[in-house]
């Protein structure tokens, strides 16, 4: 798969697990067990302070598997608002 | 802000408490200009103790006792040239929300003399934490879900967004709607704007139940721009121009007749003024009457002086170049001189303020409901003043940001619902330093129940425009009863929404559960405002239950009082509710039965009203019913 037909895809996760958590450990084991061994290049950022959830380049097939995962809310695509 | 907040009868005077102080407003937006008077840290101490937020590092931009925090966001790291890698401010709009919500006391600010007096935010003690999240491509989701992380995390009262999609999505799919939801989690209320996008129906984005969704309304003084004509006769359009031209009257040309061949265009382009439809070599040095509004900056690269815009705006709007929209009688009439004219003239003289005695009322591009997701929860929620608003602006611009604009000012006019936000915002905020215990949707519903519904006359589309009316701050601290609602009531309502029991446990992080029992309809929601949607033609009943939280007076008896037209029946039971104390709470149903012909568009929508009053307060809720097909 090239780059080129990966886009930014939100995954959200609700609420982040209470006490210490590693976000980015956890957020790569699951594209790990979408992608394979080469999941952790595609996070592009974990949220982890107020909610569970992360910015991934995603595959349409990828963000369809991870949307079916258990602990997953929404996978979404990345898009732009703009200002009022 | 230099009439805003007087307009709603939220004088420099009001009543404040020092906790004002310790409020931390969260803006994100495109971040902030620091050294604009409104951002002056004069008498402020230091952040309050509870702040957990940081002054990102980065050249030429630094915090002060008022600006306590700022960050910014871009998780692609595609930098327009424009754009400047910091919190600091080089659009403008995040400098005009921060000031709008809590900028510092400004005498005499002006845009070039024009909405002259005195600028200040309303709640001018309470600090900003800046969140950037908006640049030259706009705002990602990526990054509004990262400032959200953190402003929670921070430890920010209130969170200010002027920033919407162009649909509305569902809850959960949605950046903004999810960022407040945590947010109301954790005790804070969202204030969004609805959108630039009306008056289309349904128009609105941002429509989560825990967020407050603002609409945009007029302050009664409004801006117009007269264009004077060879023959003497003069015409009032609107605009906002600061620029005072050198000479009497400038040669008129009719877009139209000055097409730029050469590029290949034709007069039934250049009509519209677009960019480069127009013939530099006709136009240069004179004032060009256009078929529609746009930009300016198609008459402005043909080095025209000024341009006539045949469209009629009902708010002002900044040009590059000195612009008068005129209405189509008016348009018409100048098209005439200009063709019945030999040597036709025109000037564009510089703006003037008027009172308009009609305000308050919605502005036409304020977006509109009925809430596209969940139809029986009203939206908008309120309105507030965003027409025509001056407030702090960025050095780092211009006054329209567009090439050729050489005017660079503190001091800014703008319209939007980006404007109308921060204003509940600040009111949100001034509520919260008063009551530093009461939740989100508490807050929400002082500010609701105490707005006044506007006039059905000028706001044909009613609630779906203003939604409880418009907001009233000072009242806003006094509201004797409110509706309240926590955590738990929206994972009911989202059960009943068809969210399933893994998925509210996930959002919620508790062992929250999704049953018969539990499971709330959009009319149990503890919500300020009721709205049913009907079948046109067939006779619809709903049951609403709802609990107020006694605020007000502590020993005290309210008694409902509700307003039907014809079609639409409302019985409250019980119709008295008696308190003994503070916070003891209540229960009612309200039953309504609503029929709506809907066989035509003005009919479609039956306005009610629902009035608690115990004879120092009312408290007001709409009760609408609409034929949804």
């Amino acid at each position: 798969v090239s780059d080129d037909d990966r886009k930014v895809y939100i995954v959200y996760m609700g609420e982040r697990p209470n006490g210490e958590f590693s976000a980015e450990r956890l957020h790569i084991n699951i594209l790990e067990q979408v992608l394979g061994s080469g999941g952790s290049s595609s996070l592009l950022h974990s949220y982890h302070r107020s909610f569970n959830g992360f910015v991934a380049k995603l595959t349409n097939d990828d963000a369809h598997k991870l949307a079916n995962m258990e602990g997953i809310v929404s996978v979404f695509p990345n898009q732009m608002k703009q200002l009022h | 802000t230099t009439r805003s907040w007087d307009f709603m009868g939220f004088s420099k005077n009001v009543i404040r408490t020092n906790l004002e102080s310790n409020i931390i407003i969260g803006m994100l937006d495109t971040g902030i200009w620091p050294e604009s008077e409104s951002f002056n840290d004069e008498g402020f101490g230091p952040p309050p103790k509870k702040w957990k937020g940081i002054c990102q590092k980065s050249s030429n931009f630094t915090c002060n006792n008022k600006i306590i925090g700022a960050r910014y966001y871009k998780a692609d790291k595609n930098f327009h040239p424009t754009d400047i890698q910091s919190p600091r401010d080089s659009e403008g709009h995040g400098s005009h929300t921060s000031s709008i919500a809590a900028g510092a006391l400004v005498h005499k600010a002006s845009l070039s003399g024009l909405a002259s007096g005195l600028a200040r935010g309303g709640v001018p003690s309470a600090r900003i934490a800046v969140y950037k999240i908006c640049w030259a491509d706009g705002c990602s989701d990526a990054d509004i879900l990262a400032a959200f992380d953190d402003a929670i995390a921070d430890g920010v009262d209130v969170i200010s967004l002027s920033v919407g999609g162009s649909f509305a999505i569902d809850y959960f799919n949605d950046s903004i709607a999810i960022g407040a939801f945590h947010s109301m989690k954790n005790g804070i209320l969202t204030s969004n704007s609805a959108g630039n996008s009306g008056p289309q129906l349904a128009s609105i984005t941002n429509v989560s139940p825990w967020s407050l969704s603002v609409a945009a309304s007029t302050i009664d003084r409004k801006f117009f721009t007269e264009v004077k004509l060879g023959n003497g006769e003069i015409y009032k359009g609107t605009s906002i121009n600061t620029v005072e031209l050198k000479h009497n009257l400038y040669p008129l040309i009719y877009g139209g007749d000055a097409p730029n061949t050469k590029k290949g265009y034709d007069s039934s382009e250049s009509r519209y003024c677009s960019e480069d439809s127009l013939d530099k070599a006709l136009v240069k040095g004179k004032i060009v009457l256009c078929d529609s509004v746009n930009s300016g900056e198609g008459p402005l690269a043909a080095g025209a002086v000024g341009a006539i815009m045949q469209y009629y705006l009902d708010s002002a709007f900044n040009f590059p170049l000195p612009v008068s929209c005129l209405g189509s009688d008016d348009g018409t009439d100048v098209s005439t001189y200009l063709n019945t004219t030999r040597k036709p003239k025109a000037n564009i003289l510089k703006s003037i303020e008027e009172k308009d005695e009609q305000a308050p009322y919605v502005i036409s591009f304020s977006s509109r409901g009925p809430n596209p997701i969940t139809y029986d929860i009203l939206k908008p929620d309120l309105t507030a003043p965003g027409v025509d608003i001056l407030a702090a602006w960025s050095q780092g611009t211009t006054v329209t940001g567009y090439e050729g604009d050489n005017r660079i000012v503190p001091y800014n006019i703008l319209s939007g619902t980006s404007m109308s936000c921060p204003h509940a915002t600040a009111a949100a905020a001034y509520i919260k330093s008063f009551n530093p215990t009461w939740s989100p949707a508490a807050i929400k519903s002082a500010l609701m129940t105490t707005a006044v519904p506007l006039s059905l006359e000028t706001n044909t589309d009613a609630e779906f425009a203003f939604g409880s009316g418009h907001l009233v701050p000072s009242s806003a601290l006094d509201p004797g009863l409110i509706y309240d609602a926590g955590e738990i009531d929206y994972v009911k309502f989202l059960c009943g929404q068809g969210y399933d029991t893994e998925t509210v446990r996930l959002v919620t992080g508790d062992r929250s559960k999704c049953s018969d029992s539990i499971n709330g309809t959009a009319w149990d929601l503890n919500y300020p405002s009721f709205a049913l949607s009907a079948t046109p033609g067939k006779s619809t009943r709903r049951v609403f239950h709802r609990t107020v939280t006694n605020v007000g007076s502590g020993v005290s008896i309210y008694k409902a009082t509700v307003k039907a037209p014809p079609g639409l029946e409302i019985e409250v039971q019980p119709n008295l509710l008696g308190f003994k104390a503070i916070g003891e709470m209540k229960s009612f149903i309200v039953k309504v039965k609503a029929k709506i012909d809907g066989n035509n568009i003005t009919n479609m929508m039956l306005s009610g009203s629902l009035i608690w009053d115990d004879g120092l307060h009312q408290v007001k809720s709409p009760v609408v019913a609409f034929a949804l097909e």
